[in-house]
Order: C-alpha cells, then structure tokens, then sequence
C-alpha cells in the first residue's frame, strides 16, 4: 500500500509539474512529501513560484492562482488512472478572463484525447466553448427541467429567452 | 466509452421524467443558482453505484427521492437510467450500449437493472470494477476538493493521495 | 462573557431572519444554539427554507444559496456591532445573476445608511453598482499598479482599453 | 466616518508610490488574478494594527515589505498611509481629517505616525477602541469567513460570533 502511494505520488507529481509550467505559461511547482517516520506525521507540501514571482506555498498565491493550480494538481492525479469521463462542477468561479482561456485550452486537449466532459457553469466563456449546451430551470418553484440552449453570438444573459425547448 | 444518455424520474428536484443526451466532447450545463444542476452531477453518481449519502448532500439515503414542491406531493421512487456506450469494448460485456439503472423506494427497497435485467448493485460496481476502472471510471472536480487541497491540514491534502492510489 | 455572547447572538439571530427573508424574496431561516451544557460542546445549527423549499442545514443548500446565506448572516452579525466602512473581498462568485441583484440591493441599503463599500469583485452587475471603479493591474511582472476605470457602457471585456490613468 | 486616502510604497506588490481615493458610498476594486487587489484590502488591515502575519497571508511580518520583481530589487520599507475623515466627529481627536501611518523596515524596527507626529501602535490601535469600535472600525468579509461559517465543525461557525462579542 506504501509502495502503491509513492508510485501515484511521483507520476502524479511529475504530471503536476508540467501542467503547471503549461496552465502558468512558465513558472514552476513542485509538490514535497516529509515525514511520515514516527513520531512525524507525514506532511505534503504544495509550492509554486508563478513566472517572474517568489516560490511561496499554495495558500499564499491569489485567489485564483490558488484555485488554478489547485486544478492542475487535480488534473495531475486524474491522469495517473483516467476515466473516459469527467464531472467539473463551478471550479471556474474564481478564475479571470486570461486563466478561463487557458483552463479552457487543457480541458480541449483532454477532450481530444478521448476524455468526455461535463461541465456545470456560470461562466460565459466556458458556455462558449462547449459543444452541447444545456440550461437548468425551475419555472415551477421546486421542479427542474432542462432545456438545450444555443449561444449563437446572443449575449448569454439572454439565455431564457433562447432555449429552445427538447 | 462514454455516457450518451442520462434519464431521471423521481430523484431529488426532477420528479417528472426528464433525458439529457451527452456530446462526446464538452458538454456544458447551466442555469440559476439551485436550480439543480448539481443534482445532475449527484444523479450520475447515485446510478454508478455511490452508497454514501453525505456525497450525495443528505442524511440518509431516502432523502434522494423527490420530497414535494409547492402542489406537487412527494412521490415514492427515485429512479435513474445511464446509457454507456462500449465504443471502445473497455467493459466486460458483448453489448456495444450498456444501460444501468437504480431505483430506490421509500420502503428502503431498491432495484438495480443491467439493461433492463434485474442484478445486484454488486454486479453495477464490478462492471466498471473489472476495467481497472473501479471507482475512477468517472473523475469529478468539485469546490470540496479544491478547498481540501488549499487546507492547512496535510491530511486533508493527502487524503485525495490516497484516494486516488 | 456569557451573557455578552447570548446578547450578540439574540440580536444576530434576529438579523439574520430578516436578512434572509428580504435576500431570498420570502422563505426563513434561523440559527439554533444548543448545547454547551458539559459534557455537551455548544453547536450552532444554521437552517434555512427558501420559498418554496424543504427546510435544510445550510450544508444541504446549494453552491448559490450557501452562499447568500452565509452573506446574510455576515450581515447579521456586521449589524450587531456596524463599522463604517466594509471591504468585501470577492464573496459574489458563486451567485447566478437574480441573486447578484438582490445582493447588491442590500449594499446598497446600507451603503445609503451611511456605510462606506469597497468591493474586490470580478463580476460586472457589482461593477455597475459602484460609484467608483479603480483597476489594478500588473503590467511589469510582480509590481501593481492602479487605475482608474469607467465603464461607459462598454463591454468591461475591454476594461484595459478603456483604462484612464490617474 | 470614511476612508478618503490610501497611499502605499514598499507594501508587498506596491514597490512604486502608489494612491488610491475611496468613494464615500461603493468603491469597486477590480482587476486579473494576482494583481494586487487582496493586496490592497492587507494594506488597511495592516495600517489600522493588524499584528498577525497570517491574517495577512505571510509567515513573518517582515513579508510585507515589497521583495522584488524580474529586474528590481526588494526594497528595505514598507510604508502606508490611510486618510480617515472625521466627519461625524466620532473619533476622539479635535481634526476633521487623521492620517493614520504604520512603517516596517527589514531590520524589524516599526515606525507609527498620527497626523505625522510619530507615535506608538497602542494609539493607532486606541483611536479607534475609544470610538466603540475597536477591531470593529472596519470590517471585512472574504471567503475564508463563509467556508467557516459553512464548517461541518461547531467551533469554526461559533468562532465567528465569539469574535463579534
Ligand atoms: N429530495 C429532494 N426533493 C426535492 N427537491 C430537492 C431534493 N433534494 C434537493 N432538492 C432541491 O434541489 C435544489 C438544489 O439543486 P442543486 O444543488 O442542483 O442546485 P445548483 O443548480 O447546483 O445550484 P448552484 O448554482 O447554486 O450550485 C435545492 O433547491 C433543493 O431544494
Ligand atoms: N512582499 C511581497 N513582495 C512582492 N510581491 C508580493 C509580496 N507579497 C505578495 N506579493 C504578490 O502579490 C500577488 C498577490 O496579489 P493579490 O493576492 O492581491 O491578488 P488579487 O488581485 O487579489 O488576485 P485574485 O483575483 O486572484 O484574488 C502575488 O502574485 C504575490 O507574488
Ligand atoms: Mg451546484
Ligand atoms: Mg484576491
């Protein structure tokens, strides 16, 4: 059990690495596992040093350059045992227009490479770069329906308007 | 292998019979706050066999059957249906297009079907158990995890180590 | 000690019942208190039954609903003891675009009642509802700058554009 | 009472002189990720007697000092200023307007100035404890509050009406 967790925390480790030099255009990150001899509990350490700034841990970057590479750590640990499929729900709040678009460009790469997505947003670039759409409503307090939706070029806060019933 | 189809009748806020068809790529779900799309995500879950009612957001596991509506009474099953296409004959069974479906009754009894032939949930389990796929053979990324990595506790983060291994 | 706690949470409470119902247009909540009788640690239980829901523990409610009703209840307890001025750092993430609007309807509330706001955001409603918008941005790596900002009716999607420096 | 001013040189990504002038009604801050917005929230934090470094997300006090940059050097000061008007005449000084200053230097020696007269932390700290106020002169709501008034643990949502009373 010790020897599977060390082998799935180097591959998960070096995957981490890369994604991050990718999702951070540069910059590097590094995961550090102490401990775990008596009387030490074992301690894992997540760090990054973002391009042209300080190596600090994850809880001291910004908000969303915690929560983007968050993502790529766990991304990193989904590709040491992949699943055809993927459930993202709202892990995008946080991030601004420039992370979406490279969020966006490792969730594509992923998809081409066989993995399906499903993802459940609030974010309209997001919207725009799924291929299938679909809306959740509660016209009927307490009763959802769902409703496929089309973007095309309408500004996304006219979503209701747009959907077109199944 | 990837999921085509999911069909939801009585479980949490969807007590009318309601389909989702799944792209093979990016498929996006949106709406206003608590409308239900996380109940979709808990759905998928519920079908592919999750026993624990905490990751389905209950108490118990009786609380995943639609509980009423102002007008509308409860009702007494839940019932989900997933459509998987074997495209890449990754399970364990001759059909190119495999369909589970779970149903759970307020009595506490439940059923589990294996296109439409009734099994054991053991059977639902080990279908994706016997890929190497087990209980990865969907991945999902949730706030819960992301808030789990950014804890101060190192058992926390390592707690989706282990998992994952 | 005591007392001054059961004072603060009576009035918190208090607060946070109309809060709540003026936030979510209808439906109730409340705080229960119980326990903090040895052996018994005191627990604080936070319920709420938006209009035309089940009454759930705010655990139960969700992403959106949380956290509105969380930023009532921050509102609550501000109430008991107010300030002059509030910084509010990014809690508008998760709300869909109705409930941004009742969000920024009590700001505004308050901000009339003589509370000075300022607002972290990255959504655009908040945006619109300031008085004033400064951008920060960090065109030479690692070092801030401010600017002021307007929004004219402008998609805020060219924000940087649009930037007027100080 | 209202914050008029915020000036800031050496205070973590702020190494050049940098000042902002609030609104008396909403002043929105926005910007990409990283950008230095959280950074300004630490500054008023930091200048109105903020003494725990991890409230202002570093190890050590000493972390607030601006520390570099591609092609720039750290700086050996931290310094900001906050501009206060007084006018409901809450606070307990004869000005209508009080600048409140707070310096740290690498060697760890903290300078304090009111209206420029140099002072210690204690009245900085006083001036707003006597109003009533005390650590309530401003508050401040982040996602770190919400996630511990959602805690599974009693203690984490208690903490925050301890803190109140
Ligand atoms: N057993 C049940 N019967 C009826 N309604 C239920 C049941 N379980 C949950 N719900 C309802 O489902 C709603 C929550 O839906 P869900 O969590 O999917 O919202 P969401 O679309 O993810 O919203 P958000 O964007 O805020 O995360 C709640 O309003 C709740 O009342
Ligand atoms: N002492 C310091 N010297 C130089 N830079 C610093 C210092 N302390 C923090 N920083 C930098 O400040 C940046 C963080 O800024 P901040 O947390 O204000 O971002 P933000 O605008 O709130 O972003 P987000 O929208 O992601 O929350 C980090 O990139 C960090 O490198
Ligand atoms: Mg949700
Ligand atoms: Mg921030």
């Amino acid at each position: 059990a010790r020897e599977l967790f060390m082998k799935t925390f180097e591959q998960a480790r070096e995957n981490f690495q890369n994604l991050f030099a990718e999702l951070f255009e540069g910059g590097q990150a590094d995961l550090i596992l102490e401990g775990g001899g008596d009387p030490i509990e074992p301690d894992l350490k997540i760090v990054a040093r973002p391009k042209g700034k300080k190596l600090v841990t994850i809880q001291q970057l910004s908000g969303g350059e915690k929560a983007l590479t968050a993502i790529a750590l766990l991304f990193a640990l989904y590709m040491v045992k992949p699943s055809p499929f993927c459930i993202l729900d709202e892990i995008d709040a946080p991030l601004d227009d420039a992370n979406i678009d490279r969020f966006l460009a490792i969730i594509r790469k992923f998809s081409t490479g066989d993995t399906q997505f499903i993802i459940i947003t609030h974010n309209k670039r997001t919207m725009e770069a799924a291929d299938v759409l679909y809306g959740v409503t509660m016209e009927k307090t307490g009763i959802s329906k769902i409703v496929s939706v089309r973007l095309e070029g309408q500004p996304v806060g006219v979503l209701s308007e747009r959907e077109v019933s199944e | 292998m990837f999921l085509s189809r999911l069909e939801i009748v009585g479980f949490k806020s969807f007590p009318e019979r309601t389909e989702v068809r799944f792209g093979t790529g990016i498929t996006g779900i949106v709406g206003p706050n608590g409308c239900g799309k996380t109940n979709l995500l808990d759905a998928i879950r519920w079908v592919m066999g999750e026993q624990r009612p905490t990751l389905l957001r209950g108490g118990r596991m009786e609380e995943v059957i639609f509980n009423g509506a102002p007008g509308v009474g409860p009702v007494g099953m839940a019932e989900v249906s997933l459509t998987v296409e074997n495209n890449r004959g990754i399970l364990p069974v001759e059909y190119s297009e495999v369909v589970i479906t779970r149903r759970l009754f307020r009595s506490g009894e439940s059923e589990y079907l294996l296109n439409r032939v009734p099994c054991r949930l053991k059977d639902i389990v080990e279908l994706f158990l016997d890929t190497g796929m087990g209980s990865h053979a969907y991945a999902v990324f949730q706030q819960t995890m992301i808030d789990a990595l950014l804890s101060e506790k190192p058992e926390d983060r390592l707690g989706l180590f282990e998992e994952a291994a």
